[in-house]
C-alpha cells in the first residue's frame, strides 16, 4: 500500500504540474 | 503522595531503559547473525529503512498539499483579474469608439481554456 | 492526553520489539531470504518513486513563484486599466 499511495501521489504531482505549465503558457498568450 | 509519583516516575524511566535495551540487544543479535552483506541486507536495516522511506513520504506528501492548494489559489486570483481587466478594456475601446481589437484564434483558444 | 501519550510512547516501543522479534529468524531460512531481497527490491523501487515525486514537488515551487509573478503582474495591468479609465 506505501508504493500504492506514493504512486498515486506522484501521479497527481503530474498532473497539478502540468496543468500549472499548460496555464502559465495561456495567461501569457493573454497577456501579449 | 510525591514519594508516589516519584516512585511511578522511576518505573516509567526504567521500563523505558528496559526496553530501550531489549530492542538494542535483539538488532544486535540480529546484526552479528546475519551481518549486511553487499548483496544482502539483514531485516533490521530493511525495517529500518521501511520506516525512514515512510517518514519521507510523509513529509514529501505534507509539503505537496499545501502547495497544490496554493497554485490552485494563485490561478484562480489569476484567472479574475484577467477578466476584469480584460472586460474593463473592452469598454474603454467602446467608450473611446476605438475599433474592438477582435482576439485572435490563439487568444479566443487560451481564453476558453482559462474560463 | 500526557498519560496516553506516555501509553502510546511505550506501546510504540513495545510494537518495534515484537517487529524485531518477528523477523530474528527471518535470515535463515533460505525462502525467507527471498522474501527480504524482494522487500529490499521494493524500497529501492519506492525510493525512486519519492525522488521522482521530490523532483514534481521542487517543480511546483518555482511553478508557484512563476504564478505569482505573473499575479503581481497581471495586477498592475489592471491598476493601469483602472487608472485610465
Amino acid at each position: 500500500t506505501l508504493k500504492g499511495d506514493v504512486n498515486t501521489l506522484l501521479d497527481e504531482a503530474r498532473l497539478v504540474s502540468q496543468e500549472s505549465t499548460r496555464f502559465i503558457k495561456a495567461t501569457k498568450v493573454l497577456m501579449k | 503522595m510525591e514519594a508516589e509519583v516519584d516512585k511511578l516516575e522511576l518505573m516509567f524511566q526504567k521500563a523505558d531503559s528496559d526496553l530501550d535495551y531489549i530492542q538494542y540487544r535483539l538488532e544486535y543479535e540480529i546484526k552479528t547473525n546475519h551481518p549486511d552483506s553487499a548483496g544482502e541486507k539483514n531485516a533490521v536495516t530493511i525495517l529500518k529503512e521501511l520506516s525512514a522511506i515512510k517518514s519521507r513520504y510523509q513529509a514529501l506528501s505534507a509539503r505537496f498539499k499545501p502547495i497544490s492548494i496554493e497554485q490552485k489559489e494563485n490561478q484562480n486570483r489569476i484567472c479574475a483579474t484577467l477578466s476584469k481587466t480584460m472586460t474593463m478594456i473592452q469598454e474603454l475601446q467602446k467608450q473611446t469608439d476605438l475599433e474592438l481589437t477582435l482576439l485572435t484564434e490563439e487568444e479566443k483558444a487560451v481564453t476558453e481554456q482559462l474560463k | 492526553s500526557d498519560l496516553e501519550q506516555l501509553c502510546s510512547y511505550v506501546n510504540e516501543k513495545i510494537d518495534n520489539i515484537k517487529k524485531i522479534l518477528t523477523i530474528r529468524n527471518l535470515g535463515q531460512a533460505p525462502s525467507l531470504k527471498t522474501t527480504l531481497s524482494k522487500i529490499e527490491d521494493e524500497i529501492i523501487t519506492v525510493n525512486e518513486f519519492l525522488n521522482n515525486l521530490e523532483l514534481e514537488i521542487q517543480y511546483q515551487e518555482q511553478t508557484n513563484k512563476s504564478l505569482k509573478e505573473l499575479c503581481v503582474s497581471l495586477e498592475e495591468d489592471l491598476k493601469d486599466v483602472e487608472h485610465l479609465k
